[in-house]
């Protein structure tokens, strides 16, 4: 028998809220099942939910949300998205034939412990919650701690920093869970990352301000998902390198991506563009999962296809 | 609980290299507490930052002596943030 869920997708919920949200898409769907990849510096659990119709170590594609804590509509989206492609799988072509020769690992929440002190203690908490020896600073940045560029141009050395790179590459548990998760696995043809704030579609590099190999088919690919995007609600997000979109930064999860021949990887930044800041109001989180996933879908739709 | 009361945040347009370099000064400057949400790159980015209530007065000034340009994208930080803990308040009640 099916149980009925009262999830809000459209509010925001708290972490113990999120996972059982988890668990509940895990026994309505038999093709989803709520997977543990590792525990945070706190020692939460970090739960993905992996969607595969079969078949062994399928190629697979990677998306996480919400690595930066207050970025709230980022969990919020993962959610809504992941009860989308579970709900239509089987009545939407596109998700039928992508879970059909591919697996998803979705991981709603990649900073836990981050997430739990938004909702407790500081709503604008953006870094991990690790102990830092020698500092009365707390956290780091883990968009700035991976193997990629490490400690270098837009990442600061300082643990009181927003954007502090960590002691050492993979220093955060949080980072080095999903690390050891992809590489262990083998298979991945895309890695997705969810960000909010100026709506950004972004690909590799960060570290440094060079074109990637694939710079041609990213663009194009990146374009294509932009216009996707943009034919919901006309929002309009801008596409290029990290470097040249935003700023120069080491150490991001898309870079460490590539360079472990994940071609297909790429940041989103969501909205807002900075009027309502990280506080956007929950009427728009549908809107914009909305509009994110037809983004979402149109890469996958592409590396579906351009198996490689 | 960290409150947010009083805290600003700012979109700053910078017109050259110049100013983005003034920005990153201002960046460095750790007791003023700043939080870059979109950090001093290129000219053409804007800057966006939040500042502490205790910082917003000598910010303003300095961006003012170095003509560098501004507008204030959120006013009150708390007061959004009111907001939002109500529409959750809200929402869990329905």
């Amino acid at each position: 028998q099916r149980s009925s869920s009262s999830f809000d997708f459209g509010t925001y919920h708290t972490l113990d809220d999120i996972n059982e949200e988890l668990d509940h898409l895990a026994s309505e769907y038999s093709f989803v099942e709520k997977i543990q990849i590792g525990e945070s510096y706190e020692q939460r659990p970090l739960y993905a939910l992996k969607f595969s119709t079969g078949g062994r170590n399928r190629p697979a594609i990677w998306l996480d949300a919400g690595i930066h804590s207050r970025e709230w509509v980022t969990q919020a989206s993962a959610l809504w998205i992941a009860n989308k492609i579970a709900s239509d799988y089987g009545t939407d072509d596109s998700i039928t034939s992508l879970l059909d020769k591919m697996d998803l690992f979705l991981l709603p929440v990649a900073n836990p412990d981050g997430f739990v002190y938004t909702h407790t203690s500081n709503r604008m908490w953006r870094k991990t919650r690790s102990k830092i020896p020698g500092s009365v600073c707390v956290g780091v940045d883990p968009n700035r701690n991976w193997d990629a560029g490490f400690g270098g141009p837009g990442a600061s050395n300082s643990p009181c920093s927003e954007s502090y790179h960590g002691p050492s590459a993979n220093s955060e548990v949080e980072v080095k869970s999903v690390v050891d998760f992809i590489k262990s696995h083998g298979n991945f043809k895309a890695f997705l990352t969810l960000h909010s704030y100026s709506q950004l579609l972004m690909y590799p590099y960060g570290y440094k301000c060079t074109r990637p190999d694939d710079y041609a088919e990213l663009e194009s690919l990146g374009r294509a998902a932009a216009s996707s995007i943009r034919s919901l609600y006309g929002t309009t997000f801008q596409v290029g390198t990290i470097c040249n979109t935003i700023y120069q930064a080491s150490g991001g999860s898309i870079d460490w991506a590539y360079d472990n021949g994940i071609k297909y990887s790429f940041a989103f930044e969501l909205r807002d563009t900075g009027r309502y800041g990280f506080l956007l109001p929950a009427s728009q989180i549908i809107p914009a999962a909305q509009e994110t996933w037809l983004g979402l879908k149109r890469i996958m739709e592409h590396v579906r296809d351009k198996s490689y | 609980l960290e409150t947010f009361v009083g805290h600003q945040v700012l979109r700053i347009k910078t017109k050259n290299e110049e100013e983005v370099k003034q920005l990153q000064l201002l960046e460095s400057l750790e007791h003023l507490g700043l939080d870059f949400w979109i950090n001093p790159s290129a000219p053409a980015l804007p800057v966006d930052v939040r500042i502490p209530a205790a910082s917003v007065q000598s910010v303003k000034a300095f961006l003012e002596s170095q003509g560098i340009a501004y507008s204030i994208l959120i006013e009150d930080l708390q007061d959004v943030l009111d907001k939002e803990k109500q529409d959750m308040a809200e929402s869990a009640q329905r």
